[in-house]
């Protein structure tokens, strides 16, 4: 984990992809 | 109100020209009347007045009306131009055309900036970024101790503060994108491009002759 880059981590939010709200 | 579909045009309040909003995006007219079939089923999910609310937004990216989200919370906000609290259509199709994969990269890296701009003050401060990832564990239902957050902060902290000053600012963030460009992968949606196609119920209620 030490080598994690924060930002790289906080992308992965849900709240951050947008795409869902595509989805049928 | 907008949320009946009828050949008998009410727009609700908000609602813009798709002619003027494909000057102003990355998106053809086309596209912008399929966003307005996207537009009028979100905004109606649950109250019926033609503007999302933010109750409308987390239900369509969790399922859940009720699920409090710091980052789809900083998103709401910065859709929301007017800040008044709901997401009109040109809002909707000026803030979404950011995530269009024609829309330049420094359009995207400025959004990104201001999303992770938690206090508004022009810099992404160190406090901002340990805040952020205490609420993506939250979120994922990961824990990690704090002195493994803090690693991982400072870490991130020290490549992208290349002055030093304890804060990250917009130079230095796109520099720092420019280094990790996965950072900006969650800023394009390919779906964008084929919008049309998502919604092709579009050409029943377009007003433009030539879309």
């Amino acid at each position: 984990p030490a080598l994690m880059n924060a930002f790289e981590l906080i992308s992965t939010s849900q709240g951050l992809n947008l795409g869902t709200l595509f989805e049928k | 109100m907008g949320c009946v579909r009828s050949r008998h045009i009410k727009h609700p309040p908000g609602y813009e020209d798709p002619v003027i909003l494909a000057a102003e995006t990355s998106f053809t007219v086309s596209d912008v009347e399929a966003l307005y079939e996207l537009f009028k089923k979100l905004s109606c999910s649950i109250i019926k007045d033609g503007l999302i609310h933010k109750e409308e937004f987390q239900l369509a990216l969790f399922r859940n009306s009720n699920k409090e989200n710091l980052f789809a919370d900083r998103i709401f906000d910065l859709f929301d131009l007017k800040r008044n609290g709901v997401i009109e259509f040109g809002e909707f199709v000026r803030s979404l055309s950011i995530f269009h994969p024609n829309t330049p990269e420094a359009e995207k890296i400025a959004f990104a900036f201001r999303l992770y701009d938690l206090r508004h003050t022009g810099f992404i401060e160190r406090e901002e970024l340990k805040e952020m990832v205490l609420a993506l564990l939250n979120e994922s239902d990961l824990y990690l101790s704090d002195d493994v957050v803090e690693t991982i902060v400072d870490k991130t902290f020290s490549q992208a503060d290349t002055k030093g000053d304890g804060k990250i600012d917009p130079e230095e963030w796109a520099e720092f994108v420019k280094r990790n460009p996965s950072l900006l992968r969650n800023m394009t949606l390919p779906y964008l491009k084929d919008i049309t196609m998502g919604f092709p119920s579009f050409v029943m209620n377009s007003e433009v002759n030539d879309a």
